[in-house]
């Protein structure tokens, strides 16, 4: 067993169910 | 075929000033002239050389980004359907004048070797289109994928732009783009679509590709959102080949480049010492869900939602991950059991540290919200992460390096999604070695012991 010199664990979860429709903003909201 | 080999090539792409004052047409091919110089050799090299049957190159590779909706789009020329059955080489003239497609078709063609590049497409549009520009014209941030015969067998564009993309349109409507080839069925998306179930959940679960192409330019925000780290746990969770072809631009934490199989990380670039690109090549399985290596689905929240809460008299913090806060506790002392929760997600670790340095600081956190910045999409994260100093306020800001070292871990959380992406990432911002770790079918992600 090797010892890690850990920065981060992560367990990264999407739940696309609550998205709203669109993902990106894009242009307009920078406008 | 059973297995191909394939080439990822991060391009240091060399950035025009900011490019505001129109050009001539006729000094149309200045601007990419060097980027498909290196773009070239870099192909034919994996062609030739290594015997590659398809490279991959990243997002913005041959024009860079800085540009305004009017600067581009003489750049830009109409990229038609696959369905035309173009080989843009043999039929220069076809649809006008194309000398970006022609001069890609015919780099597959003479190589026998698939290339995939990032371009932009152009279509006019006019008043009895209520959603077409002002200027007259969509455009928008394209994929291309010429076959070993030179003839177009995909386009693809980007569905969810980033926010400074403002040179480029939104596709109405999205379309998952696939294709087949001797080496199995692929799939295309780019950049910031991986967060999106559309396309990129889709492309996977319900067209059931075996692979995907995947041009970026994707800037590194560590803990969470560097490159490797989050494609490399995209391929392990989706359980598909992935592709990732970045751009190298230091200044902009743009690297960040790899390989990627279900089972494995085959071969990764994370540079930020050299402004040079770098080619790196694999063999992967065609179909990656016929061999026995194939990971088995995992249930995420099984194992957390089975245990009890690990009670603590600690205090619970709050910090900030790239906008969104989370709820953090400190892990005090070598081993332990730690548990915290943030609205519907409980996240559990037992751990063992060889020795915990008493000017490195740890903390578990957990996040339940939606992110709502650059884009709006929901989240629940789990994290084990060290703080940047022992100042319990800066648990969360981006860290390099650690000595603490950890003999045992395991994290787990009460999901409420079956897509979470797994990521370790050591000192350095290296990827943790597979055999050091595994994902179980109950949600843990364990040191192996």
């Amino acid at each position: 067993r090797t010892p890690l010199p850990v920065l981060v664990l992560a367990l990264y979860g999407r739940v696309f169910d609550k998205d709203p429709p669109r993902l990106g903003q894009g242009p307009r909201r920078f406008e | 075929l059973d297995a191909l080999t394939v080439a990822v090539y991060e391009h240091a792409v060399i950035l025009p000033n900011k490019t505001e004052t129109l050009v001539s047409q006729d000094k149309c091919p200045v601007p990419y002239e060097r980027e498909y110089r290196f773009l070239d050799r870099a192909i034919k090299h994996s062609a030739k050389q290594r015997n590659a049957q398809m490279t991959v190159t990243p997002e913005d590779a041959l024009y860079g980004w800085k540009f305004s909706r009017e600067t581009i789009s003489l750049y830009l020329k109409d990229i038609p359907a696959p369905q035309v059955n173009w080989i843009t080489c043999q039929n220069t003239q076809r649809f006008g004048y194309t000398p970006v497609q022609q001069r890609l078709s015919c780099l597959a063609k003479d190589n026998s070797i698939y290339v995939v590049a990032n371009i932009g497409d152009k279509k006019p549009c006019n008043a009895s289109d209520r959603q077409c520009p002002p200027d007259g014209r969509y455009q928008y941030n394209t994929d291309v994928v010429f076959d070993s015969e030179g003839r177009l067998v995909a386009r693809y564009h980007k569905y969810n732009l980033f926010a400074p993309e403002i040179q480029f349109d939104f596709p109405k409507d999205s379309e998952s783009v696939t294709f087949e080839t001797p080496f199995g069925k692929f799939g295309i998306f780019t950049c910031f679509d991986i967060f999106s179930h559309t396309p990129a959940v889709v492309v996977v679960d319900e067209f059931q590709v075996d692979s995907v192409l995947y041009p970026v330019a994707w800037y590194n925000t560590l803990p969470l959102l560097s490159a490797v780290p989050f494609h490399s746990a995209w391929a392990r969770a989706m359980r598909v080949n992935l592709l990732a072809a970045n751009t190298h631009n230091t200044s902009m934490h743009m690297t960040g480049s790899g390989i990627y199989a279900p089972e494995a990380v085959k071969v990764y670039h994370y540079d930020m010492e050299t402004e040079s690109g770098q080619l790196m090549l694999s063999e992967l399985k065609s179909r990656p869900r016929n061999e026995p290596t194939y990971p088995a689905a995992v249930d995420w929240s099984a194992y957390a939602r089975s245990v009890k809460p690990f009670l603590s008299e600690q205090s619970n913090f709050p910090g900030m991950i790239y906008f969104d806060e989370l709820t953090f506790i400190e892990l005090k002392r070598n081993t332990g059991n730690y548990t915290v929760c943030q609205k519907d997600l409980c996240c559990h670790l037992t751990y063992k540290m060889s020795e915990k340095r008493t000017d490195e600081v740890y903390a578990l956190g957990a996040f339940d919200g939606l992110h709502t910045v650059e884009g709006q999409y929901y989240l629940q994260i789990c994290t084990l992460l060290k703080c940047q100093i022992s100042d319990l306020r800066t648990c969360g800001e981006p860290v390099g390096s650690a000595f603490t070292k950890l003999e045992e871990f395991s994290l787990s959380g009460t999901f409420a999604t079956r897509y979470v992406f797994p990521q370790i990432i050591l000192s350095g911002s290296q990827l943790a070695p597979e055999r050091h770790y595994e994902v179980l079918r109950d949600g843990r992600l364990r040191s192996r012991s």
